[in-house]
């Protein structure tokens, strides 16, 4: 039986989707069957896999609205990695499902008889806290906050911590924070260090700050653009070892 | 009667709360009467003008629920501009304005009794295309879009443009684009340099791609924590200039 992890912030540009992806390759290339959702209508997965979003034939849209389906809508991305994906049509799901019966368990339905078919699935949120992210964290294990290590994503981190909390409380009782992971960490200044010590203080013990801090580098950049993991991009990068060393620890149960 | 501008881009994280600021500030430094507001519930604004969106009296929310009352819930930002404030309630209003009468245009009610107090008002969006931006834009006469010089946000540009042209269509015909303005462009990497020579070619000339580059400086995000503009925190900066010609150019009515 797989385990859903959700990667969700509101706050947007913290690294959700980098995250999923690298994450994701990280863990297949360790032996693990890996399934990437892309719960996000920019699609921006979809397009660091390697596909357009506009060929698709199916997307998540068709397999929440039909609540079946999803097995006929997995595609490969570039790097191996089996993925959900997206486009835009997504946009309309969350004004179709607001009057639907159980609207926030759609994914839940969908995701059901896949989960014995990978060891994990990592599903990539939007930033906002609508619809959509409810279906997500309704379903999960656990949930992965990227933070970047700057003043308004600091800021941000307190809204979806009692965002997931209400989720927990309300529908999901499985519902666990694995941590805040610590991104674009930019080694050059003292803001991101000063950043990443408030993180800690006004957070920790109740909430992990991950260790596996992931530095800022344009490698980022470079190998979304190319459809390509950073693990395989820019093999000895500090943040290909973060995300290496997070997919090892989340291997072996300790986070 | 004065001009109203979204900055908008479901895009996260490419500088959509940073431009509202610093242009508010740069266009009240030349004179003009300026009025911001905070539409995202991450009230990322309120909190970059010095403002506690736990401590807030009343928020936009408040207002758009009663449909009046904005004049009484103006507050001053650390710099003196005026904001029109928001806190984590404003999430509630994207559920609660679907089923609601004339649900697109609440903002554009609440705002018309301001619109002689002020020259310019400029309306900060939430990384979304939901019922908020909706209001954004469906009251606006220009739309300024940031991209971030990055892949994934070059890819989203397409999709923020289709949806302008939808609520242009459909409801809002004054609705222009004034431009798409380069931010977090990094001198020191080809990325960002091949991602805007990509975006002029994909987007112009039927939409302008500003030529007020605003480069990456880590002074961005230490002049947010402090409340202070970039035009005041660091003047001689290259990004405080970009924001300084963007507000004279809207002044001359050059976008
Ligand atoms: N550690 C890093 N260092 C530098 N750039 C990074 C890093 N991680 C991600 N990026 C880049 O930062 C931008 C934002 O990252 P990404 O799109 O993954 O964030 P997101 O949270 O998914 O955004 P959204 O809120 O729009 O979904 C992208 O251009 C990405 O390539
Ligand atoms: N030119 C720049 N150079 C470097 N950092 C910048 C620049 N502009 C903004 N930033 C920083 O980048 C981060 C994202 O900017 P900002 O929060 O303004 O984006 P946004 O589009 O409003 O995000 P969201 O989608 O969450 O609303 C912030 O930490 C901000 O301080
Ligand atoms: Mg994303
Ligand atoms: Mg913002």
């Amino acid at each position: 039986m797989s385990r859903i992890i959700s990667i969700a912030n509101h706050k947007g540009g913290v690294g959700k989707t980098t995250t999923t992806l690298n994450l994701a390759a990280a863990l297949s290339s360790m032996g693990r069957r890996v399934l990437m959702v892309d719960l996000d209508p920019q699609a921006g997965l979809t397009i660091a896999s390697g596909l357009e979003p506009d060929a698709l034939e199916r997307s998540i849209y068709d397999v929440l609205r039909r609540g079946e389906g999803a097995v006929d809508t997995i595609v490969r991305s570039s790097f191996g990695v089996d993925l959900l994906p997206a486009n835009i049509d997504l946009a309309l799901a969350e004004l179709e499902l607001v009057s639907a019966i159980a609207r926030e368990r759609r994914l839940a339905a969908v995701l059901a008889p896949l989960r014995d078919a990978y060891d994990d699935i990592l599903i990539d949120c939007q930033p906002s806290l609508g619809l959509l992210t409810l279906n997500a964290l309704a379903t999960s294990d656990g949930v992965l906050i990227p933070v970047a290590c700057e003043y308004l994503a600091l800021r941000a981190v307190r809204g979806i911590l009692l965002y997931v909390a209400k989720v927990r409380g309300q529908m999901n009782s499985q519902l666990r924070v694995l941590g805040l992971l610590p991104t674009m960490f930019d080694r050059r200044t003292r803001h991101a260090a000063t950043t990443l010590s408030q993180l800690k203080k006004e957070f920790e013990p109740k909430v992990k700050v991950l260790n596996h801090v992931v530095y800022r580098s344009i490698r980022f950049a470079e190998s979304t653009a190319k459809g390509v993991p950073i693990i395989e991009y820019a093999k000895a990068l500090p943040g290909a070892d973060a995300y290496r060393n997070l997919a090892r620890d989340l291997i072996a149960g300790k986070l």
